[in-house]
C-alpha cells in the first residue's frame, strides 16, 4: 500500500506540472530534434536574426487561454519598463541586449506564476505556514527556473519563446558583458544534467523536492516541509528505479545536483546585482525584484 | 509580507494587473 500511495503521488505531481508547465521536456526534445510537425522554430544566431525574432520573444503568441489571460496581467505590469525605454537615444545594437533581458523578465515572472501554481499543487503545500510558502518560493524558484532551462537546451543552443526560437550558444556568448555571462553556466549545468536523461514524470518529483527544501533560511516551521519533502524524496527514489532500472546511483546523482544549482543561484543573483548597478536604464520586474532582493 | 507583495498574492490567487 506505502508504494502505491508514493505511485499515487508521482501521477498526482506529473499531472499538475502538464497542467502548468506549456513546454514539456518531450516536446522541448522534439523540437530540438526537428520531429515536430510544425515549422521549425526560427534561429537566432546574430544582431540581424535578433532583430528579425524580436516580435517571436515578445511572447505574442501562448499556448492556452489560461496562459494568455495570466500573461496579459504580468506583461501590463511590465509594458511600462518597454515604454520608458523607447525614449532613451541609445545605439541601437546596445538597446537590443537590454530589450532582450526585458524579454527574458517578462517570461520569467509568468514562469514564476507557473512554478508556484505547481508549488501550490504539491499534497500538504498550501497547508503550510503562507510564510515558509513565501519563503519556499523565494529560495526555490530560481532554481527550478534552471532545472527547466535543462531540457529546452543543448551544447548549441537553447528554445525560447515556448519552443518558437532557437538561440544559439555562440550569440549568447557574442552578447556584451554581463548579459554574455548569464547563460553559460546554465548551458554547463544543462548539458551534465542532461545526460541524466530524465523525464518529465521525473522531473515533476525532482522540482517539488527541490522546492520543499527545508533548509532555506528564515524559515518558521520546518518540520513539516521535512516530512513532506522526506514522502516526495521516498516517490522520487521509486520513480527512478522503475523508471530507469540499469541508471545505477541515479537517485544520488540527482540529489547532488541541488548542490551545484545552489552556486548557480548565487551567481546569478550576483550578476543581475551588477546589470543593475551598470545599466542605469535597466528597471527589474517588480515580481523578480521581491525574490532577487536579500537573497543571498 | 510587504516585502514579498506579489508572491503573497500569487500563492493567495489574487493577482491582478492593477496589483502588479
Amino acid at each position: 500500500p506505502e508504494a502505491a500511495d508514493l505511485r499515487a503521488l508521482s501521477r498526482h505531481l506529473y499531472e499538475a506540472y502538464l497542467k502548468y508547465f506549456p513546454l514539456t521536456k518531450a516536446k522541448a526534445r522534439a523540437i530540438l530534434s526537428g520531429k515536430t510537425a510544425d515549422n521549425a522554430p526560427f534561429v537566432i544566431h546574430d544582431m540581424k536574426s535578433l532583430l528579425e525574432g524580436e516580435q517571436f520573444i515578445n511572447c505574442k503568441q501562448i499556448p492556452t487561454p489560461e496562459h494568455q489571460q495570466q500573461m496579459s496581467a504580468l506583461t501590463v505590469a511590465h509594458g511600462g519598463l518597454s515604454g520608458a525605454h523607447q525614449g532613451l537615444e541609445c545605439n541601437i545594437l546596445d538597446a537590443v541586449e537590454l530589450r532582450f533581458f526585458h524579454s527574458c523578465q517578462s517570461r520569467s515572472a509568468e514562469a514564476v506564476r507557473e512554478v508556484t501554481e505547481f508549488a501550490k499543487s504539491i499534497p500538504g503545500f498550501i497547508e503550510l505556514d503562507l510564510n515558509d510558502q513565501v519563503t519556499l518560493l523565494k529560495y526555490g524558484v530560481i532554481e527550478v527556473l534552471i532545472i527547466m532551462m535543462a531540457p529546452l537546451m543543448n551544447k548549441d543552443g537553447t528554445l525560447i519563446a515556448y519552443g518558437q526560437i532557437f538561440m544559439t550558444r555562440e550569440f549568447l556568448k557574442s552578447l556584451r558583458k554581463p548579459f554574455c555571462q548569464m547563460l553559460e553556466p546554465k548551458f554547463e549545468f544543462s548539458v551534465k544534467f542532461n545526460t541524466l536523461e530524465l523525464d518529465d514524470s521525473d522531473m515533476a518529483l525532482f522540482l517539488a523536492v527541490v522546492i520543499l527544501s527545508g533548509d532555506r533560511p528564515g524559515l518558521l516551521n520546518v518540520k513539516p516541509i521535512e516530512q513532506l519533502q522526506e514522502t516526495v524524496l521516498h516517490a522520487l527514489e521509486l520513480q527512478l528505479k522503475l523508471n530507469h532500472p540499469d541508471s545505477l546511483q541515479l537517485f544520488a546523482k540527482l540529489l547532488q545536483k541541488m548542490t551545484d544549482l545552489r552556486q548557480i543561484v548565487t551567481d546569478h543573483v550576483h550578476l543581475i546585482q551588477l546589470l543593475k548597478k551598470s545599466e542605469m536604464e535597466m528597471c527589474l520586474h517588480p515580481l523578480l525584484q521581491e525574490i532577487i532582493k536579500d537573497l543571498y | 509580507k510587504e516585502k514579498h507583495k506579489i508572491l503573497h498574492q500569487l500563492l493567495q490567487n489574487s493577482t491582478s494587473p492593477v496589483d502588479l
